[in-house]
């Protein structure tokens, strides 16, 4: 089983 | 009151021929830097940033910042109205609801207009710092490209791992596996033929291999691609947009439970 985060996990909103 | 005349239109064709796919609907952002996108795809693991630069404009004007939601499907079908030579000058006027596409042949004697209606989109925009990468992979797009196509007939993911022996993509599916392995190879006729593995530590990463065939839409932009990795970080892939910018996507990898 693969767990995929998503991309507002790793980058902070502007 | 915006005007954007791009000489090279084909350019703004193949952009919107590399992301439409990946992004439904979009905020095209104008400014003094340029004209720019960010979008992420509608499950939120891939991301996709443009930059086409004021300077690589023959004519830039741009008032006041500006946000203008597009259908990208529906600017694809304009733009793909426009002939390849032909100089592409984007208008826009304050407060109006439609953005103009105005397509010139080169010898002036077609001239066209294509009206389309904009849209109101909430997005999120993120900020994404410059990083550190794990390493740095520059090799032919077309190859990149070749490798995605191929590794897909057998399976649904690709590890991408770089070493000191090189780069190796590798899948695994029901009829089979393949590893496929780049070596450093400098030694070639045409700086575009070139395979740079920058490396400060080995790593190894798991991504769908589904959005890494989208991202290689873009390879009619640039003969290069470039791959940045690190272990805590979405992999970059980049195509540079000669002396105008980049398209660069982002992808989260796959995390084992």
């Amino acid at each position: 089983p693969c767990l995929q985060r998503k991309i507002s996990d790793y980058f902070e909103g502007d | 009151m915006l005007e954007l005349r791009l000489v090279q239109g084909s350019l703004l064709k193949k952009v919107l021929e590399a992301i439409k796919d990946l992004v439904t609907d979009a905020n095209f952002d104008c400014s003094a830097t340029g004209f720019s996108l960010q979008a992420m795809d509608s499950s939120h693991v891939a991301l996709v940033a443009l930059l086409l630069r004021s300077e690589g404009f023959e004519h830039y004007r741009c008032d006041r910042n500006i946000s203008m939601g597009m259908n990208l499907n529906n600017m694809s079908k304009m733009l793909k109205c426009a002939g390849n030579d032909d100089i592409i000058t984007i208008k826009g006027d304050d407060g109006s609801d439609t953005i103009t596409f105005m397509f010139e042949s080169p010898t002036q004697d077609k001239i066209a207009d294509f009206e389309m209606k904009l849209m109101d989109i909430d997005s999120e925009h993120l900020g994404i710092p410059e990083a550190e990468y794990h390493a740095i992979v520059r090799m032919p797009s077309a190859e990149f490209s070749r490798i995605c196509k191929d590794l897909s007939s057998i399976g649904d993911t690709v590890v991408i791992s770089v070493t000191k022996e090189g780069v190796k993509f590798s899948t695994r599916g029901d009829i089979g596996a393949a590893n496929i392995v780049l070596r450093q190879n400098t030694t070639v006729d045409k700086p575009e033929e070139a395979t740079i593995i920058e490396m400060n530590e080995p790593v190894s990463l798991t991504f769908a291999l589904r959005y890494m065939n989208s991202f290689t839409k873009a390879t009619p932009l640039s003969s290069m691609v470039t791959i940045s990795l690190s272990s805590e970080l979405p992999v970059v892939v980049e195509y540079k947009i000669a002396e105008m910018g980049y398209v660069r996507f982002y992808l989260a990898p796959k995390i084992e439970e």
